[in-house]
């Protein structure tokens, strides 16, 4: 199957802006 | 549809696999028997999404600002930090000593690089550690199959890379047996430069 790969940055980013439900 | 215990909220980036995160403190006096190390070992929290990740690593303590004899885990979901967890058995980690003060910056990039999936060694990785000591602190990275010269070459090479590690930093490596055998995480290691 597809593995999920995310690089330091994408990770960083997301810390910045947590998702919005 | 997500048929696991944790699953990634609404909008969530989901990670390749769970993990748990475990923490452990030991008085240095005492024996470290699998037993006592069990009893001493507790589970505080599984996530499943980036955001889950990072919620919950947020409220944890710096591995740096710990005191004493202490480790923080974070494994794939089902398996203990043991030597002896049935995914654990045939397998080893790498072992990166580092100097006091460099803890936290080097555990939140080891397990960046282990939630986003940068070894490229299938399902080879189980876990990461980082274990505060008196005089130094120490990072490792588990494996499931020690006798696998490519996939535990592949892991040193990607811990150079994302931990931005001196060509000529000495890496150790040692099977969760040897382990075992002399009772002792961090003794007797392989050395490779």
């Amino acid at each position: 199957g597809t593995r999920i790969i995310y690089d330091r940055k994408f990770l960083l980013e997301c810390r910045s802006s947590p998702v919005t439900k | 549809v997500c048929l696991q215990t944790v699953c990634p909220g609404a909008g969530e980036h989901p990670l390749q696999y769970n993990y748990t995160f475990w923490y452990s403190r030991r008085t240095p006096s005492r024996p470290a028997s699998s037993q006592s190390y069990e009893q001493n070992i507790r589970q505080i929290g599984t996530v499943a999404s980036v955001e889950q990740f990072w919620r919950f690593y947020s409220h944890l303590v710096r591995p740096g600002d710990l005191s004493g004899h202490s480790d923080f885990h974070l494994f794939k979901e089902g398996i203990k930090p043991m030597w002896e967890d049935e995914s654990n058995r045939s397998g080893g980690k790498w072992i990166i000593r580092l100097r006091k003060g460099l803890a936290s910056r080097f555990w939140e990039n080891i397990i960046l690089a282990m939630l986003g999936e940068q070894f490229m060694v299938g399902e080879e990785i189980c876990g990461a550690v980082v274990s505060i000591r008196f005089q130094e602190d120490i990072l490792s990275i588990w494996n499931r199959t020690s006798n696998d010269q490519m996939t535990t070459s592949r892991i040193r090479d990607t811990l150079r890379r994302v931990l931005n590690l001196p060509t000529n930093t000495i890496m150790e490596y040692k099977t969760h047996n040897d382990s075992l055998r002399d009772n002792s995480s961090f003794r007797n290691t392989k050395i490779s430069l």
